[in-house]
């Protein structure tokens, strides 16, 4: 693990006092090894470690008779803050609820839409789950099944290729259902398909929600920064939420993401059922990217 | 970032580490070597002869014999696509069914995903593009029995090539691949040698994880090959060398975008140029 690496380079130090800058570099380095293993993206690795060779030359590590685990200490907290810091209790939303998701080809934005309503309706809302894919093969279909598993009404234009048409239909409907909360889930795309890019923001623009989800994926790598700031600054994500942390991957992604568009995660998928999705917590998820 | 044709200056060498970290080649494949460079190469190398050195030793890093699919000359030649959730396996499915389509062959598929809502309704709809069959069974009916069912299909019919589509599932899951374990030997136990190609779809997006569900899923199927998906994006996939290095399992297609023709044979050569873009 991280914390025995870094023992190792400061093991010789007890007792004598003042670390060296090559026990510091030898730290830095073992740090930089383990985040760029875990997918964080090299820049935020860069910015991460300034920070923790700051924090590293100051007075706890100095005067400690562990210098490793201070260093150790040192680099979870500093996770931690930039993941978020304190967890933060998901309140029951209040008023009528208009939620858009985003992301790349399947992130898991429809299985979050279900998991969404499911979480919406124990939380005493009525959702209507609105399907505005109109490009994948049973795209659709999946959303009916999972909007009848979690019992709750669905929407969609069968024969209907423009997506706005079937937002805008969708506040009709909402009003006819006497629902609060409106999920809209919408077809994977790359961020550099601009006609995609585009339509999405006109779906924005017509269906005017209250939040705006790009949902990432927990094994993405490096591109985790160029996918969600690309889609941060075209349409502007209100939140994020990490699907499939139920594998092993570190999950740096998170931090990258984070690191990028200064948005909060704001749940974590962690398995293929409408109920296996949580609250995302900043300590925990520091833990996982060191490994 | 460089002009072109200037001498390599060692903060260059930090910008190429930067490049082949971004392309996901992973630290432990990354820098080891830019340490190797920095400490060898002869001072104020070319940036050219840099860059075509460097090429070529990631090319020499991929698999050298490449053979492409394998072709039962003993019956239908069965493919089974597998891989994590999400990454493009349906879709390839009927990509790689149109590839052999072609070529003149008659192409069956098997819906072996009974349990993702609308999973078989989804291959149901490409197959009827294709104008081919596709065998399923109800929601929640057991995988290996579709495969079964359609591997006998598809000897009765003399077809030349089965393609099974499986549910996504991650590696960390041992009931979920001893399920795939079982779709497999049953396959084999109707007709030896099957399935004659287990291809692992790959989403170029991942990061260092790809190596593990690499290994992970060669070890409890081994693997014949590796398709990449969704190179169309801006992810380099890179991890795909330590993938072809470490555990020797060929890259054999690239995806390249959501429609049935966006598919291609892999080239190391065009791979890695792409990486070093
Ligand atoms: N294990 C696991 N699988 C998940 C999770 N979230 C989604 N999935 C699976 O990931 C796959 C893709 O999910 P979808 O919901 O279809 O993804 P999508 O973003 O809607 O895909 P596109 O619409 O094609 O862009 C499916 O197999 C889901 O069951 C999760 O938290 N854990
Ligand atoms: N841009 C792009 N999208 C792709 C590519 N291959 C697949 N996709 C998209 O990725 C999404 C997921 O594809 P699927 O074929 O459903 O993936 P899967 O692996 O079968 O998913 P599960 O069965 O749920 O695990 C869909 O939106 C596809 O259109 C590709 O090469 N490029
Ligand atoms: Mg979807
Ligand atoms: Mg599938």
């Amino acid at each position: 693990t991280l914390g025995q690496k870094l023992n190792k380079v400061f093991k010789d130090l007890r007792g004598y006092g003042k670390l060296s800058e090559k026990n510091i570099s030898d730290a830095l380095r073992e740090i930089r090894m383990a985040l760029l293993e875990a997918d964080v993206h090299f820049s935020v690795v860069k910015d991460f470690l300034s920070k923790v060779k700051e924090k590293s030359l100051g007075q706890e590590v100095l005067n400690s008779i562990t210098p490793g685990q201070q260093v150790v200490k040192i680099v979870h907290d500093e996770l931690v803050e930039l993941l978020g810091g304190e967890a933060v209790e998901l309140e029951r939303p209040k008023g009528f609820v208009k939620i858009l998701l985003v992301g790349l080809q399947g992130a898991g934005k429809t299985t979050t839409a279900g998991k969404l309503a499911s979480w919406l309706k124990r939380n005493k809302k009525r959702p209507l789950l609105v399907s505005c894919d109109t490009q994948r093969p049973a795209a659709r279909d999946q959303l009916r099944i999972l909007a009848e598993q979690v019992d709750v009404p669905f929407f969609t234009i069968n024969d209907e290729k423009d997506p706005k048409k079937i937002a805008a239909a969708a506040i009709d409907r909402a009003t006819e259902e006497g629902v609060d909360a409106i999920i809209v889930d919408t077809a994977g795309r790359l961020h550099v398909d601009e006609e995609l890019m585009d339509e999405v923001v006109q779906v924005r623009d017509l269906f005017q929600p209250n939040e705006i989800l790009f949902v990432a994926d927990a094994m993405t790598g490096q591109d985790a920064v160029q996918s969600a700031k690309a889609f941060n600054e075209s349409v502007g994500t209100t939140g994020i939420i990490l699907s499939k942390l139920d594998g092993d991957s570190r999950g740096g992604a998170a931090l990258s993401i984070r690191w990028i568009t200064g948005k909060p995660i704001k749940f974590c998928g962690i398995g293929e059922k409408l109920d296996q999705l949580e609250a995302f917590y900043p300590d925990r998820m520091a833990s996982r990217i060191l490994g | 970032i460089f002009s072109g044709g200037g001498k390599i200056a060692p903060e260059d060498l930090d910008s190429i580490e930067e490049i082949l970290l971004s392309a996901d080649l992973g630290p432990s494949t990354v820098i080891p070597l830019i340490d190797h460079l920095r400490d060898n190469s002869p001072k104020g190398i070319e940036y050219n002869e840099l860059l075509s050195y460097l090429e070529k030793e990631i090319e020499s890093l991929f698999q050298q014999d490449r053979k492409s699919l394998i072709q039962n000359s003993a019956g239908p030649t069965v493919i089974m696509m597998v891989g994590v959730n999400g990454t493009g396996k349906t879709t390839t499915v009927a990509k790689l069914a149109q590839y052999y389509k072609q070529q003149g062959k008659s192409v069956m598929l098997a819906s072996c995903d009974t349990f993702r809502a609308a999973a078989t309704d989804q291959l149901q709809v490409w197959a009827d593009r294709l104008g081919i069959e596709a065998i399923q069974q109800g929601a929640g009916a057991d995988p290996a029995a579709v495969a079964f069912d359609a591997l006998k299909a598809a000897l009765s019919r003399g077809t030349d090539v089965l393609i099974c589509d499986t549910a996504g599932r991650l590696h960390n899951k041992s009931n979920l691949m001893e399920e795939l374990k079982k779709i497999s030997r049953v396959l084999g136990k109707e007709l030896e040698g099957a399935p004659h190609e287990t291809l692992l779809v790959l989403d170029a997006v991942t990061g260092q994880n790809g190596f593990i569900q690499a290994e992970q899923f060669h070890k409890e199927l081994n693997l014949s090959g590796v398709i990449v998906s969704k190179l169309d994006g801006t992810a380099k996939a890179g991890v795909v060398v330590s993938i072809e290095k470490d555990l020797q399992i060929p890259v054999k297609f690239v995806g390249v975008g959501e429609s049935i023709d966006d598919f291609a044979l892999f080239s190391p050569k065009e791979f890695v140029k792409e990486l070093l873009e």
